[in-house]
């Protein structure tokens, strides 16, 4: 059975897509077999890996109209990277699904019939903490959370924290951190180090060792619609996503 | 009458809280009288100015309980500076005024009663586009779009145009595009070159002429809840947040 994570934090801007494109691509080059789902209306991991949407179906009909997961599956430039693109009308999810009784559990349910089809699946989510991420939370084994070294983004953790253990209670009660992935960090910059130390202080093992390094090839590759690894093999983003997937693999090696 | 100005943009991590505390303080510094209102759950704004909400009435009370916004107001550090607070009940707000039949034009009774009071009025928005992002734009004369030098803020800057040009069609008639604020630019860096061309080629004098660098100072100024120009006044940071007000205030002057 397939490992899901959401890659979530509501703080914006954190690295949440950089890390779902690019950490998906890293395993899908080590052969694991990868989904992504772009499950943010803004569709930025869909742009992000060269795909458009347009006329094609996207996590919406899975959700709304129940559409087969597989229906919905879109090739990338990696033989072991699919994704599930998203499209504009995913906006309008979190309204028509209000009134719904199982409005939480769709996307368990969508993503129930492929999750042994593969070995990793990553949700992409929007920036809040509201009926998306919900789903996504209650459809996942663990969630990522990327954490920009910032102070801003440090004062947020708190929140994606509690957010997490109030959906353990309700709603997915084997729900767990997979990590803390600390981005953007730059080592001439005192900021950069104190968030480091502050997260290694307070989550201890749950931050993982890698560290993402700020990286101009990391913030040029989306405009090529490639991950890092097929627009600069040889950068520090690269590299660094590449052990963050060996990280994380043998994470899974230890359960 | 004040003019009261949203700092939207759904993409995440783009400078609207940044934009918002540096320039309100910017023009209090210049004795304008200034209100900040902190939109946003996450309360960054709120923190960026060192203010601790915790027992102290937030914006959440003008919307849902319909307390007068005078009694929310908070000093800051600077006179002219005045902020409502966010606290984490904002949160719920969006699924408690669902039904509301005047869930759209809440915050715009609540800012009526004080907007004579002020010259300007800012309120901080949230990453998305959603009731509380519509309920700012319904209240604005005009909306400033901070957009950060990256790829991905440039592929969504559409998307809140597209949401203004449907507020002024429906809810706002007067609503305008105050202008854009080209943030975190890196002059070393071709993609920030590449972004503000782009900008400036689409968009004319739509785009501030001011555009605020990537400045450690700014981002280290939040963690001692002060403003950068209350924390370090010669930094680039405060000097461009300082020319961008004199560059709002001259385009008043002009209209
Ligand atoms: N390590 C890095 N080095 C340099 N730039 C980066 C890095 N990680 C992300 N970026 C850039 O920073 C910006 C924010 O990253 P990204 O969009 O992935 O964050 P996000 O959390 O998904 O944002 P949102 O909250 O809008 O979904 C993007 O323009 C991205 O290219
Ligand atoms: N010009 C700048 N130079 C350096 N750092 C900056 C600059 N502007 C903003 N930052 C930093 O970048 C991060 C994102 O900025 P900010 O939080 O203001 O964006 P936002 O659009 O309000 O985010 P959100 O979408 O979460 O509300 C913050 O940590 C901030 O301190
Ligand atoms: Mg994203
Ligand atoms: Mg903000």
């Amino acid at each position: 059975m397939g490992r899901i994570i959401s890659v979530a934090n509501q703080k914006g801007g954190v690295g949440k897509t950089t890390t779902a494109v690019n950490l998906a691509a890293a395993l899908a080059v080590a052969e694991k077999r990868v989904l992504l789902i772009d499950f943010d209306p803004q569709g930025n991991a869909t742009s992000g890996l060269g795909v458009d949407a347009n006329g094609h179906g996207g996590i919406y009909e899975a959700l709304i109209s129940r559409r087969h997961i597989r229906d919905l599956l879109v090739d990338t430039e990696l033989r072991c990277l699919k994704l599930v693109p998203s499209t504009i009308d995913l906006i309008g999810a979190e309204v028509e699904l209000v009134d719904d009784p199982e409005r939480d559990t769709r996307l368990k349910a969508a993503l129930d019939s492929v999750s042994a089809e593969f070995d990793y699946i990553f949700i992409d989510c929007p920036p809040s903490l509201s009926l998306l991420t919900v789903n996504a939370l209650v459809a996942s084994d663990s969630v990522l959370i990327p954490l920009q070294c910032e102070y801003y983004a440090l004062e947020g953790i708190s929140k994606i924290i509690r957010t997490i253990e109030l959906i353990r209670s309700r709603l997915n009660p084997g729900i767990e951190v997979e990590g803390i992935v600390l981005t953007m960090f730059d080592a001439r910059n005192n900021l950069s180090h104190q968030v480091a130390d502050e997260i290694r202080r307070h989550f201890g093992s749950k931050a993982f060792t890698t560290v993402i390094p700020r990286n101009v090839r990391i913030s040029e590759s989306p405009s090529f619609g490639k991950p890092v690894l097929l627009y600069d093999i040889n950068s520090k983003g690269s590299i660094s996503y590449m052990e963050l997937a060996k990280e994380l693999v043998s994470k899974g090696d230890r359960r």
